[in-house]
């Protein structure tokens, strides 16, 4: 595993520590939206159907157990703890996710490497993990103050997939059978690239020291 | 299997 990989892992990993932390410390999920960590739990369950019968290492076993365990348990915060849920802002996530499920589903079935079950969930979770952000990117952009560990949260999700990607011009470069991956890199090219209007008021607001805000 | 052998990442 290369640097960047592992780096990758870690801001993903960061993320989902961040976010927990904002709702389990300030018991509030104000700014989160929920139908984007709805898309995330099923990009994990559609992903990791193997892990219990394909082994690749200790770590992306246990990294995958994370990941699973921290994606529901935000889905139980923000729809049954009795005070979280409260400062979920329904009237401002309004986006349809059905439709990009849907939308990925047929696009996993006509296009992907090979026509089995676990390729084609696995395709469907690499599509609807490049747009699963869109929710929470129109929430955002709809949500006056944003706080810090929103805005962090959402960094971190974009520097993940950023660098997945150098990871994969590394092993492009560097290992023998690493050529058929074409499908990941254009999800992972667009995914990267919808953060990138965030980024830019990101590192402004940083910049400037000023509080965060999406023009609308 | 090389395509399915391939879903090493996270």
């Amino acid at each position: 595993m290369n640097i960047f990989r592992f780096a990758g892992d870690m801001m993903h990993l960061l993320s989902v520590v961040v976010l927990l932390l904002k709702i389990h410390k300030m018991k509030s999920c104000a700014g989160i939206s929920l139908k984007t960590q709805e898309l995330y739990a099923l990009v994990f369950i559609c992903r990791y159907l193997d892990i219990f019968t394909g082994f690749i290492s200790l770590y992306n076993t246990i990294m995958k157990i994370v990941f699973l365990a921290s994606a529901f348990s935000i889905l139980w915060y923000m729809r049954s703890h009795k005070v979280v849920r409260q400062t979920y802002d329904k009237d401002q996530d309004t986006f349809r996710h059905y439709f990009l499920i849907l939308a990925c589903m047929v696009l996993a079935l006509l296009v992907h490497h090979k026509f089995t079950f676990r390729e084609v969930m696995w395709t469907f979770s690499i599509y609807l993990e490049a747009v699963a952000i869109l929710p929470q990117l129109v929430m955002l952009q709809r949500t006056r103050n944003i706080d810090n560990l929103t805005g962090n949260y959402v960094f971190f999700l974009g520097t993940y997939r950023g660098l997945y990607m150098l990871n994969w011009v590394y092993r492009y470069l560097t290992e023998v059978h690493y050529h058929h991956r074409w499908l990941t890199w254009i999800s992972g090219f667009i995914q990267t690239a919808l953060y990138a209007d965030f980024f830019y008021y990101y590192v402004k607001s940083w910049r400037n020291n000023e509080k965060l805000q999406l023009p609308a | 299997d090389e395509i399915e052998d391939s879903h090493d990442e996270l």
